[in-house]
């Protein structure tokens, strides 16, 4: 995976928190 | 022809009651070099080079001898860990053999033995010791992880000891790469994975959450925990300092970055209280995505590292852990990073 998909998954998961 | 290379092996030609082992050290030597070439063949001749190898009793039990042996060349120790790990790791997924040969399960608890204690042997014997079975916990399933964690003495405290005051960084790689493989592995739901992964936080807590470089050993332990453990070495007391991310090389940083979001990850059966700070857990995180953030591979692998591992968190957490306003700062530099790096990642991409 990329680092920017990381992120970005990173990103949705404390979004929904 | 094998059979004869191996003879001085096999035959023992070594003299046990003299320092420099007798003249035939040199042709035992030689013949050691050989097999070591010879059991890392590949294809189906190496398969069959080291069924035969494995299936010779009298050889194992001399390069087990050599290994054990504080009088032997550092160099025929090294390479009758080569051998022995090769011929392990092999006859795992093709025969069996080696299980039967002598000394399967003895050659993996010397290598425990060799790699975590310090005052015996050297570091860079230690350094092989544990490569080879980081090697051999990553190739196994659950009976290696069983073997080694169920080792003699307490070998969960002696691994992570190695990780947090080791000087070698040969040996704390090999440590944080043994630690992470336990956690895969080890599924057991049992006293001593609770006690692996509590050891591990702690570990990563000391080592994430505090070194900022401006503490010694005994400030952090005491702003970690809140109490000093009685059984611990007290090599902190010494003014002995945990090395601070800025100055860790990218592979350690890597690892030990793996080796936290592992834990997370398999975390289905255990209860895992937060036992990080989460504010200067997430500023150090910050500031060494910042201080690595050039598109480097080293660099990269870090920060997917650190990713990974903060997605295994938030999973884990539900997001409670990062309530903090500092999670939107390091997502900021991860972003930033990701960014620069974007070229080199889909490149990597492509060509694995």
């Amino acid at each position: 995976r990329t680092l920017l998909s990381l992120v970005r998954e990173a990103k949705e998961l404390h979004a929904m928190a | 022809l094998v059979s004869k290379i191996m003879a001085p092996v096999t035959s023992d030609l070594l003299d046990h009651t003299t320092d420099d082992h007798g003249t035939w050290c040199e042709v035992v030597g030689r013949s050691m070099e050989v097999m070591s070439h010879l059991s890392g063949a590949q294809g189906e001749t190496g398969a069959k080079l080291r069924h035969e190898i494995s299936s010779c009793t009298e050889a194992i039990r001399t390069l087990s001898r050599i290994l054990g042996c504080n009088k032997c060349k550092e160099e025929m120790r090294q390479r009758a860990i080569w051998i022995l790990t090769r011929l392990y790791t092999d006859t795992i997924g093709i025969s069996g053999s080696f299980e039967y040969s002598c000394c399967g399960e003895d050659f993996v608890r010397m290598l425990v033995n060799i790699f975590t204690q310090d005052n015996e042997y050297s570091s860079s014997i230690r350094g092989y010791a544990g490569e080879a079975l980081s090697n051999i916990c990553f190739l196994g399933g659950i009976s290696d992880a069983t073997l080694i964690i169920q080792t003699s003495g307490d070998v969960i405290n002696s691994l992570t000891q190695v990780l947090l005051h080791e000087e070698n960084e040969t040996c704390r790689q090999a440590s944080a790469e043994i630690l992470e493989c336990l956690c895969t592995h080890y599924t057991k739901d049992d006293e001593y994975l609770h006690k692996l992964k509590k050891a591990i936080l702690k570990v990563i807590g000391k080592i994430l959450c505090c070194g900022d470089g401006t503490h010694n050993g005994e400030d952090i332990e005491s702003q970690c925990d809140g109490t000093q453990e009685n059984n611990e070495p007290n090599k902190d007391a010494q003014g002995f300092q945990v090395e601070t991310l800025s100055t860790m090389s990218s592979n350690l940083l890597s690892s030990l970055l793996c080796l936290c979001g592992t834990v997370y990850n398999t975390s289905s059966v255990i209860d895992l209280r937060p036992q990080l700070d989460a504010s200067s857990f997430l500023n150090n995180l910050r500031d060494m995505v910042v201080k690595r953030s050039g598109p480097t591979v080293e660099n990269l692998s870090v920060c997917k590292a650190a990713g990974n591992m903060v997605i295994s968190m938030l999973k884990y957490y539900s997001g409670g852990f990062f309530k903090e306003d500092n999670f939107g700062s390091l997502i900021e530099v991860l972003s930033s990073a990701s960014k620069k790096m974007l070229d080199l990642d889909y490149s990597m991409v492509c060509s694995s």
